[in-house]
This record gives structure tokens, C-alpha cells and sequence, in this order.
């Protein structure tokens, strides 16, 4: 355990509640996308499943798992009941069957192990890389965004850009390397390089997220 | 390093 998985896990944790609170103090969920959540409840439900078997191995991975997973399914919950008025399906349509598709695929092709756990484990990591790609895409059909929006995307995009100093870490001190998770990682933290962008030159100087 | 069993990252 390093400072850079920590902080990322933190980013990752810290991202959720801005996202509660999104909902909290708006009372809409407008400019979320319900097809990304739902990816990320998948991507949890597969990755997570060690955890009827590892609960006690670490307390911490276990505790984070299940507020992953739950907090997701809660948020999920929201958006389908209390929000539901703010959900449009006209601007969320991103095809993410071609998303679980591809993961499927190379999950498919590049197991570490043929086992079921090990294929739902890579399915995993590949969706994530790619999960949030229909809440970009939205992003972009609407051209804008809350700014308590633009923070839940930053600390969310922060999370796995931050394992990436944990992996080139592990690497080096540890000898410890994760091939599949760190090339994914890479490409998750590239597709949010316009969102970090525009972050950085608009909403951290205090004006709000346009797209040009 | 203790090697841990599994996944062990998030």
C-alpha cells in the first residue's frame, strides 16, 4: 500500500459522495448519465465477487468494495425513483452494448487464468476503462455542466490516474506488475484527458464548464 | 514481500 493507491482510493471514495451530494442539492440528477452507472454497477458486481471469499483478508479492500457496490446500486436507485424526472433518454444513448461487448471480447482473449472469477475479473477492468464514455458522451451533447458535476468527473478520473504512479511504483520497489490493469488504467485515464483539460483552464479558475 | 492471493488492488 502506497500513498498513490491511497490517494486514489480516497479520489475514488470522494467521488461517490460528490456525486450523492450532486443529486442532494440539486434534487436532479440532469446531466448524469444512468447507462455509465449502470456500467460501473457491473464492472463492481464482477470484480467484487472475491468478496464472499476474501472478507477477511484485508477489512479495508472489503469495506470499500461493499461501499462500491452499494453506493453504486443506491445512486442507481435514485436516478430510477426520486430523480427520475431529470433522466433523458434522448440525450443518454450511448451504445454500450458495443462497451460490454469489446470488454467481453478481450476479456475473453486475455484471462491470467482461464477460471470463471479470473474472466469476470478482466471483464472488469476492461469495462471500467471504458464505463464512462456514455457520460462524456452526454457531456458533450449538451455542451455543459454543473460544476459540482465537473468534480465528480475530476475526482473520479483522478482515481485511476493515480494508480498509475502506483503501479509504475509496485513495479520497481515490489517487482509486482499487472499488465491488464495498468494498460487499461493507461486508456481510462486518456479518454478523460479533454474532460482534465477543460478542467483545469475553466473550472479551476473559477468559470463555468463550456465545451468551445 | 508477502505475496497476496488474488487481486489485491480496488
Amino acid at each position: 500500500m502506497n500513498l498513490f493507491r491511497i490517494l486514489g482510493d480516497l479520489s475514488h471514495l470522494v467521488s461517490i459522495f460528490i456525486l450523492l451530494q450532486k443529486m442532494r442539492s440539486t434534487r436532479s440528477c440532469a446531466g448524469i448519465s444512468l447507462r455509465t452507472q449502470i456500467l460501473y454497477l457491473m464492472v463492481y458486481c464482477t470484480r467484487y465477487l472475491d468478496i464472499f471469499w476474501t472478507f477477511n483478508a484485508s477489512l479495508y479492500n472489503s469495506s470499500m468494495k461493499l461501499v462500491f457496490i452499494l453506493s453504486t446500486a443506491y445512486t442507481i436507485y435514485l436516478m430510477r425513483t426520486v430523480y427520475k424526472t431529470a433522466l433523458d433518454p434522448q440525450i443518454d444513448t450511448f451504445a454500450t452494448y458495443y462497451l460490454v461487448g469489446g470488454a467481453g471480447l478481450l476479456a475473453v482473449l486475455f484471462p491470467y487464468k482461464y477460471t470463471v472469477y479470473e474472466v469476470l475479473w478482466s471483464f472488469s477492468i476492461w469495462l471500467e476503462s471504458v464505463a464512462i464514455l456514455p457520460q462524456l458522451f452526454m457531456l458533450q451533447r449538451t455542451g455543459e455542466a454543473e460544476t459540482i458535476t465537473t468534480h465528480y468527473l475530476f475526482a473520479l478520473g483522478a482515481y485511476r490516474a493515480l494508480y498509475i504512479p502506483n503501479w509504475l511504483y509496485r513495479w520497481f520497489l515490489e517487482g509486482h506488475f499487472d499488465p491488464i490493469a495498468t494498460v487499461a488504467g493507461i486508456i481510462q485515464t486518456l479518454l478523460y484527458s479533454d474532460f482534465f483539460y477543460i478542467y483545469y483552464t475553466k473550472v479551476l479558475k473559477g468559470k463555468k464548464f463550456e465545451l468551445p | 514481500a508477502k505475496k497476496a492471493a488474488g487481486h489485491d488492488e480496488l
